[in-house]
């Protein structure tokens, strides 16, 4: 464990919870994209059955639990609880144009072609694309909460920070994931765009809109 | 290429 992974990981824990909270308080969903929430659930789902067969640590199984728990928790807020302020009508991206390919590909290229592998590098490709249903709808809305801004800022720095902890690790221990690497950066590039937008506006008080 | 290191991530 290194100080770049730890940040990361309560950072993505941070996260998690921001969005819960808000969603919990406000008692509303509006804004927030079910279908990367759905995506988050199946991503945690299909990366942590090693759960109950692969003990490293107390906090790497407790984080596990608590990350499929919240997330799944969020899911059941959004299209149960709180069903009746979810935006339908802009949370339109076509989930099954990532989860097919990224399916398909997690087949082709992966260390080990083994189900629990496959499945590894499925939701590790799954991963990395996630977070666009959410970036699409901001992009249709035109503008985020800025509690929603705060959820995606730590969200995306998670796995910035997962590339400095992959560096770390590289020098120190000689440790490398070319797919693990490769989907990160993928990842976060995604993320740059909104990180620009959040620091020149949500950083001074201001809302987060997009550029009409 | 098979690695055999665990998966110690989250």
């Amino acid at each position: 464990m290194n100080i770049f992974r730890l940040v990361g990981d309560l950072s993505h824990l941070l996260a998690i919870f921001v969005l819960l909270l808000k969603i919990w308080k406000s008692r509303s969903c509006a804004g927030v994209s079910g279908k990367s929430q759905i995506l988050f659930a199946l991503v945690f789902i299909t990366r942590y059955l090693d759960l109950f067969t692969n003990f490293i640590s107390v906090y790497n199984s407790l984080m596990k639990v608590i990350f499929i728990a919240s997330t799944v928790a969020t899911v059941y807020l959004m299209y149960i609880k709180f069903k009746a302020t979810y935006d339908s009508n802009h949370d339109t991206f076509r989930i099954e144009f990532l989860v097919v390919p990224v399916g398909g590909l997690a087949f082709l290229v992966n260390h080990d072609f083994t189900p629990l592998e496959i499945l590894w590098t499925f939701s590790i490709y799954l991963e990395s694309v996630a977070i666009l249903p959410q970036l699409f709808m901001i992009s249709k809305t035109g503008e985020a909460e800025t509690i929603t801004s705060h959820y995606l800022f730590a969200l995306g720095s998670y796995r910035a920070l997962y590339l400095l902890n992959w560096i770390y690790r590289y020098y120190f221990e000689g440790y490398f994931d070319l797919i693990a690497v490769v989907a990160g950066c993928v990842q976060t590039i995604l993320y740059c765009d909104f990180f620009y937008l959040y620091i020149t506006k949500v950083m001074w008080g201001k809302k987060l809109s997009l550029p009409a | 290429d098979k690695d055999t290191k665990a998966k110690d991530e989250l």
